[in-house]
């Protein structure tokens, strides 16, 4: 059982969990960059199933992707645009400030929980900030006498 | 040789997506399955609750899109379109590892598979802590069905998780976003109307409001005007809301409201039915001493019978019955041809009979007639005063239901009570 405390196991524990790896410094940042599609798209539809044809090792895919991040982390570090611009981009989208430095921000931003799905991938356009139009009804509901509320009605 | 492998695999599970009109990648199909497998169960939430966060979620799309989702248990795994399930690290034949506690949650694949991290913590709706599972997998979903990240503030669709506030659900944009890649939700209604209640203030004043009422089969929405949208949860079942009325649906609401009457009737087959606001149910005998349900032909003499649908005009105190292409009014000279009564303003655009409904609607203040997709928009008398050669009760030119109400969507009949 994982230990907990509270009646509703709001303090519940995870055993054996370790913690993912905190983006810290420009490095893990740049692999937090790469990893989402920011220095390059990711093609997140190669899906590797593990089967008995098909055996890709979890070692293997392992030591595919840190060599892969490495890689690309080192192809970039050697230039540092691609760092910035990755950089810049992710805070434009984010809505921090556009500075083109990893800064504290920046860095709180990418720790933060997230989903695992690259913003950027291959063959999108991405990122989607805004394309659709607010809404738009046509006519005008001032003498409306609904009661209604705004978005925090309760489902 | 793993490359030609992999390739096949994918080109068997890519014939489950298909190029939509739009050209995005989508589901072909509009009835998705949907599992939880067993070997992915949560350490952290019974199993019963995960699977009502799933059905909710799965729900909550169906409520803005033509989508609708079934829960299936029995099936061959092969046949299930969206399979979901819980992992830590390396995780259910996934190649992407989870990176324990923190940072990623969960991630999802276009071909139907979502995985969450086990080792967040995750909590169901409500819950003050954690991370809610059903924010998460409400995200998930949406990559499943084809949406990117959007970086717009209030979008389920935002890659970085915030924390829950009271309720969410989805936006104007995510509901465009949705619809742009299956479509927005179409259909015909049994009727539209909008519902009358008198209220009383703290200070004793009496007040006038209404509520309006779409009406499908077994189920209604209510609309909310002012926000463009039905009523999150909706659509309900008719017996939730609407004690003693056929439960798969009627053919007419009639509110004749005037100062002498205040009454309010149901129509459906050869029969109409006395709703009793007070109580919020049918009349079984009314004050006048009527029984209900009564026939049509008793309480409406020379009414032909079931009818399609009717509305009461209160700028002449007469109820307008609708059936195949004639027009009934209690009254010399009916029925007539609908297209004498309502006459096209432009030649041929006109429903041609065949309503589904009649609908008076409060906040236009005007009287729309329904048929199939379509609404055309009865000739009023402002557009007279401003455009003096309009045909009196005249039909404007037709426009599309669900560009004027949006999203009204059905749900899978299973997904009706979770």
């Amino acid at each position: 059982e994982k230990p907990f405390h509270n009646r509703d196991h709001s303090d519940m524990q995870s055993l054996n969990s370790h913690q993912a790896q905190a983006v810290t410094d420009k490095y893990t940042a740049e692999l937090f960059l790469s990893r989402y599609g920011f220095i390059e798209p990711v093609n997140w539809e190669e899906v590797q199933l593990e089967d008995s044809d098909a055996s890709f090792s979890g070692d293997f895919l392992d030591d595919l992707q840190a060599t892969i991040q490495e890689g690309i982390s080192v192809a970039h570090l050697r230039d540092n645009q691609a760092f910035i611009s990755a950089l810049t981009e992710f805070q434009r989208v984010s809505g921090l400030p556009v500075t083109g430095v990893f800064d504290e921000a920046t860095k709180v931003a990418m720790n933060k929980p997230r989903c695992g799905v690259p913003d950027k991938e291959m063959g999108l356009t991405n990122p989607v900030v805004a394309t659709v139009p607010e809404s738009s009804g046509d006519f005008d509901f001032e003498n409306s006498t609904s009661t209604s509320n705004n978005t925090t009605t309760v489902r | 040789r793993r490359k030609r492998h992999l390739a096949g695999l994918i080109s068997k599970t890519r014939k489950k997506r298909d190029l939509s009109q739009t050209d995005h990648m989508a589901f072909s199909k509009k009835v998705l399955k949907w599992r939880l497998i067993g070997e992915g169960y949560s350490s952290q939430l019974t199993i019963e609750d995960q699977r009502y966060i799933f059905r909710l979620a799965f729900r909550m799309w169906s409520e803005v899109s033509p989508l609708e989702f079934v829960e299936d248990t029995h099936a061959p795994l092969e046949d299930v379109d969206i399979r979901l399930g819980f992992g830590t690290g390396r995780h259910l034949g996934c190649n992407q590892k989870f990176d324990g506690t923190g940072q990623e949650f969960a991630h999802a694949w276009f071909l139907g598979d979502i995985h969450f991290d086990d080792d967040e913590h995750f909590t169901a709706p409500n819950v003050g802590s954690g991370i809610s599972l059903l924010k998460v997998a409400v995200h998930e979903i949406g990559h499943v069905l084809g949406l990117p990240h959007i970086y717009r503030p209030g979008s389920i669709m935002q890659p970085s998780y915030l924390p829950q506030e009271s309720s969410f659900e989805m936006n104007w944009m995510d509901r465009k976003a949705i619809q742009q890649l299956y479509g927005a939700c179409k259909g015909r209604f049994d009727t539209v109307f909008d519902w009358i209640r008198k209220e009383k203030t703290p200070y004793g004043e009496v007040v006038i409001r209404f509520n309006t009422y779409f009406m499908r089969d077994g189920w209604y929405w209510l609309y909310e005007n002012r926000n463009n949208r039905t009523r999150y949860g909706d659509p309900v079942p008719l017996q939730t809301g609407w004690h003693g009325i056929p439960m798969d649906g009627v053919d007419a609401y009639v509110h004749v409201w005037s100062r002498k009457r205040d009454a309010v009737y149901f129509f459906r087959g050869t029969q109409f039915w006395k709703y009793d606001s007070e109580n919020d149910q049918v009349f079984r005998q009314d004050p006048e001493g009527h029984r209900y349900p009564r026939l049509i032909s008793e309480g409406f003499p020379g009414v032909p019978s079931p009818i399609d649908t009717a509305f009461y005009d209160r700028r002449d105190s007469h109820i307008y019955f609708f059936k195949n292409n004639l027009v009934s009014v209690m009254a010399s000279s009916f029925p007539k041809n609908i297209r004498d009564v309502f006459p096209p303003v432009v030649n041929r655009d006109h429903p041609d009979g065949n309503i589904d409904a009649a609908y008076f609607s409060y906040t236009h203040n005007a009287i729309f007639l329904l048929k199939g997709i379509r609404f055309w928009q009865v000739v009023g008398s402002r557009d007279r005063w401003q455009r003096p050669f309009l045909p009196r009760n005249g039909l404007l030119p037709h426009k599309e239901v669900d560009q004027h109400w949006f999203d009204i969507c059905n749900v899978h009949p299973t997904a009706l009570k979770l």
